[in-house]
């Protein structure tokens, strides 16, 4: 059988916050030492991959590897009947199990739910990604990064990401003129979460559509930083640590420049 | 728009 207790279920909801509007319908893939999850949107433009390792949990077993095929709506829905500091198990049968139990429990141990949520059946493509040795890597503040993904939104669509020595400029243009926000590395770091580090083999120019960005901050309450992993011809690369047990990864294909 | 490129162009599938 399958079975996972997560002691903060807070943690279950903002992974799917952070998923859920990307991705309807994912394939939740559990074996002995993890529960992973790949899913594209729908038109095949960005990738969300979560690995969430076993110690994540107070309790783990997975006998056999089992695939879940979650609709993130259905699952969502009982996520929300969840507070931040209750206690969610996961339970499936162990071949071809056509639905998923949900318990939760609340932290004095007065109040237990419990839920059943049927499995979808998910014909997707599931892509190999590639080790990639990346030009660039910025590691900055996940709410500085949300913010100006935002704020950059109000200008134009897309983005345009440059990196050079010391600095990532991000850029985007349209009817109303031109955004320039530049980031540069911090010369001190009093506070880690707060510090920007470009660290840079070769110059990058890239454009992305802001509208995925901002899907992918929808992960910012899971981590104080994020990384950017940035290569010519290669798909942007956001990443969200969860604490040290997992990550969210998100990829998204660049627009071509005009 | 018609300058977006998809993941397929990056990635094979499994």
């Amino acid at each position: 059988m399958f079975e996972a207790k997560l002691q903060q279920g807070g943690l279950l909801k903002k992974i799917l916050e952070s998923v859920k509007d990307l991705v309807v319908d994912g394939l939740w893939d559990c074996d002995g030492a993890a529960i992973t999850l790949q899913g594209m949107d729908s038109s095949h433009v960005a990738l969300v991959e979560m690995l969430l390792r076993a110690e994540a949990f107070e309790h783990y077993r997975c006998d056999r590897n089992v695939t879940l095929g979650m609709n993130h709506n259905h699952l969502s829905k009982i996520l929300k009947c969840a507070n931040n500091d209750d206690i969610v198990i996961l339970k499936a049968a162990d071949q071809n199990p056509d639905s998923c139990s949900l318990i939760l429990e609340s932290k004095n141990g007065e109040k237990t739910s419990d839920f059943v949520v049927s499995l979808v059946r998910i014909d997707t493509d599931q892509l190999g990604i590639p080790e990639t040795e990346y030009s660039a890597h910025v590691k900055m503040s996940s709410g500085e990064f949300q913010r100006i993904c935002r704020d950059l939104s109000q200008f134009g669509d897309a983005v345009q990401i440059t990196c050079s020595k010391q600095d990532v400029k991000f850029s985007s243009s349209g009817e109303t003129g031109k955004a320039n926000i530049t980031l540069t590395h911090s010369a001190t770091v009093d506070k880690e979460e707060e510090s920007v580090t470009v660290d840079l083999k070769e110059p990058v120019d890239l454009t992305f559509a802001l509208r995925f960005l901002n899907l992918f901050t929808k992960a910012t309450p899971i981590s104080d930083t994020v990384t950017l992993s940035l290569s010519q011809e290669a798909p942007l690369v956001v990443e969200y640590k969860i604490g040290d047990s997992g990550h969210i990864r998100y990829f998204l294909a660049p627009k071509i420049q005009e | 728009p018609s300058n977006q490129t998809k993941l397929h162009s990056f990635f094979s599938q499994k």
